[in-house]
C-alpha cells in the first residue's frame, strides 16, 4: 500500500510546488515509487517538471465520477517517478465539489485503488493556496500532512490556522487517521537574522516535527522549472540541491518508505 | 463616489497584500480617501498594518445579512486611511457563498453604498491567492483589477488565467464595467536577468497596462510587516518605500483620484 502524503499551507508562494517536484523525484531516484498528483488548476508542477498539460488530463473527470485516477497517470523522464497532471478545468473543482454530499472525501474515494494497491511506496499531492474545498479534500485523503513553511514573520500564525483545520477534519470524523508527518522550513535566508528566529520559534512549539533539512533560498530553486527541470537536472551541485536531497532522505526514514 | 479597485492573483505569495497595505498607505497621505479591505480569512493584510484583529470584526457578517459593511469600518492611524479588517470568520465564505444564488455579486452589493457614497475616493480589496468564490467577488465588485506579478517564470501563464476569468465576468453580464487597471510587476531582482526578461515580456504583451514603478525584492518590506508598519514608517528611504510612493503617484494619475 501507499502513504499518501499531501503538501499543503492556505499561504502562497512559500514554496509547496518546489517541495513536491523535489522530494518526489529525489525519493524516486532513492527507489522509493512516487506518485506526484498536482491538485493545482496553476498547474505549477506539472509544467515545473516539463510534462505538457492536456485538456482532460487531470483529476478533474475522476473527482466527477468520470473514469479512474489510474487512467490519469501519465510516466515522467524520472525512472520511479509518475505523475497525475493538473490542467484548467480544475478551477471549477470549488464550486462542483461544494454540491456534492460528502463533499470532502471525493479525492478520498478516488484515490482509495492506488492508496491501497502495491504500484507506489508513496504519492505526494501538491495543493493550491488558500484552504478552500479542493485543499480541504487533500487533507481528507492524506495520511500526513506535510507543511512547506516560509522563514518568515507570519509563519506561525499561518501554522495555527491550518492546525486548527486538521483538529477539525479529525475530530469530525472526516480523516480521523490525518496526522501531521512534518514541517518544512522553506526559502531560509542565510543572511538574516529573521529566518533562523522563525525557525528556532516553529522548533520550540514543534520540536519533533521540524525536518533537519531546512531549504535555501537560492535563485537555483526558482529557475529550474522554468526549464521543467528537477533541481537535481538543473544544478545538481547547488544547495537547493542538496538540501532536497536531505529531505527525501529524512523522509524516507521517517515514514519507513523503503 | 468611490474607485474599487480589487487587488488579485490567484498565485500566492506574489506581493498581494504588500501592495494593498502599502499603495493604501501612500495614497491617504496624498490626501486621497481610502478605504482598505481585507478579504483574506489570514488577515496579513489587518495584521500588518497593525489593526487588531477581533471576532465579528469583517466583510463576513454584511455578507451574511448581518449588519453593514460601513458597521465594520475601523479607523488607522494613518490620516485618510480606513480598514474593514479580516478574521478567520471569513475561511467560511467560500462553501456560505456557493450556497447562494447570486453568489457572484453579494460582494458587490454590500459595497454598493460606500461606492456611491463621497466618504471614499478610493476602496482596495486585497484577495486571499486562489480563485475562488471571495476572489470572484473581489472581481464582481471591481471597477479595476490591479494584478501583481512576480518577476518570476511562471508569471505570464498565471496572468493568461486570471484575464480570461475577467472576460468570463464581463461577458457573462456580471460585471461588465470590470476593467484590467494596471500590471504591478513586484519582487523586481536587479541581481538576475530573469526579472528583466520577465517585465519585458508582460509590457510586450500588455504595453499600456505595466506600471512603470518595478516594486523591487527588498528585505525591508519583508521585515516591515512584522512591526505592523507601512514601509514608509519602517523605512522612508528604502527603495521599496520609494517605488510604492512612486506607484501611488501613477495610480493617482491613471484613475484621476484627485
Ligand atoms: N528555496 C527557494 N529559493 C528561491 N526561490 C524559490 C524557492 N522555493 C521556491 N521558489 C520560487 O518561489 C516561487 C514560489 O514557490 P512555489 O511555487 O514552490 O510556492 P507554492 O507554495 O507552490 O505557491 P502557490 O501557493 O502559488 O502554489 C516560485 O517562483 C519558485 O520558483
Ligand atoms: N518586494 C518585496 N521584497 C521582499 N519581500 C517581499 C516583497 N513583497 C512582499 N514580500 C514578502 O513576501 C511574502 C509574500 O508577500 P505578500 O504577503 O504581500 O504576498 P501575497 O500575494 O499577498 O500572498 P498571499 O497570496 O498568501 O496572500 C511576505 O512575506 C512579504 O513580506
Ligand atoms: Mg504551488
Ligand atoms: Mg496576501
Amino acid at each position: 500500500s501507499a502513504k499518501v502524503f499531501t503538501i499543503a499551507n492556505q499561504k502562497g508562494g512559500v514554496g509547496k510546488t518546489t517541495t513536491a517536484i523535489n522530494l518526489a523525484a529525489a525519493m524516486a531516484t532513492s527507489r522509493v515509487k512516487t506518485l506526484l498528483i498536482d491538485l493545482d488548476p496553476q498547474a505549477n508542477a506539472t509544467s515545473g517538471l516539463g510534462v505538457d498539460k492536456t485538456e482532460g488530463g487531470s483529476l478533474y473527470g475522476p473527482l466527477n465520477g468520470e473514469g479512474t485516477a489510474a487512467d490519469q497517470i501519465v510516466a515522467t523522464r524520472i525512472k520511479n517517478l509518475d505523475i497525475i497532471p493538473a490542467e484548467v478545468d480544475l478551477a471549477a473543482l470549488e464550486i462542483e465539489l461544494s454540491r456534492k454530499p460528502d463533499y470532502l472525501i471525493q479525492l478520498r474515494n478516488v484515490l482509495k485503488p492506488l492508496r491501497e494497491g502495491d504500484e507506489y511506496a508513496a504519492i505526494i499531492v501538491d495543493c493550491p493556496p488558500a484552504l478552500g474545498l479542493t485543499s480541504m479534500n487533500a487533507l481528507g485523503a492524506a495520511d500526513y500532512l506535510l507543511i512547506a513553511l516560509q522563514c518568515e514573520y507570519l509563519a506561525l500564525e499561518g501554522l495555527g490556522q491550518i492546525l486548527k483545520v486538521v483538529d477539525q477534519l479529525r475530530d469530525a470524523g472526516v480523516n480521523p487517521n490525518l496526522e501531521l508527518g512534518g514541517i518544512l522550513m522553506t526559502m531560509f535566508d542565510v543572511r538574516t537574522n529573521l529566518s533562523r528566529q522563525v525557525v528556532g520559534e516553529v522548533e520550540k512549539h514543534f520540536p519533533d516535527k521540524v525536518f533537519k533539512s531546512l531549504i535555501p533560498r537560492s535563485i537555483r530553486l526558482g529557475e529550474a522549472p522554468s526549464f521543467g527541470q528537477t533541481i537535481f537536472e538543473y544544478d545538481p551541485v547547488s544547495a537547493g540541491a542538496v538540501a532536497y536531497q536531505q529531505l527525501a532522505k529524512e523522509v524516507i526514514k521517517r515514514f519507513d518508505l523503503k
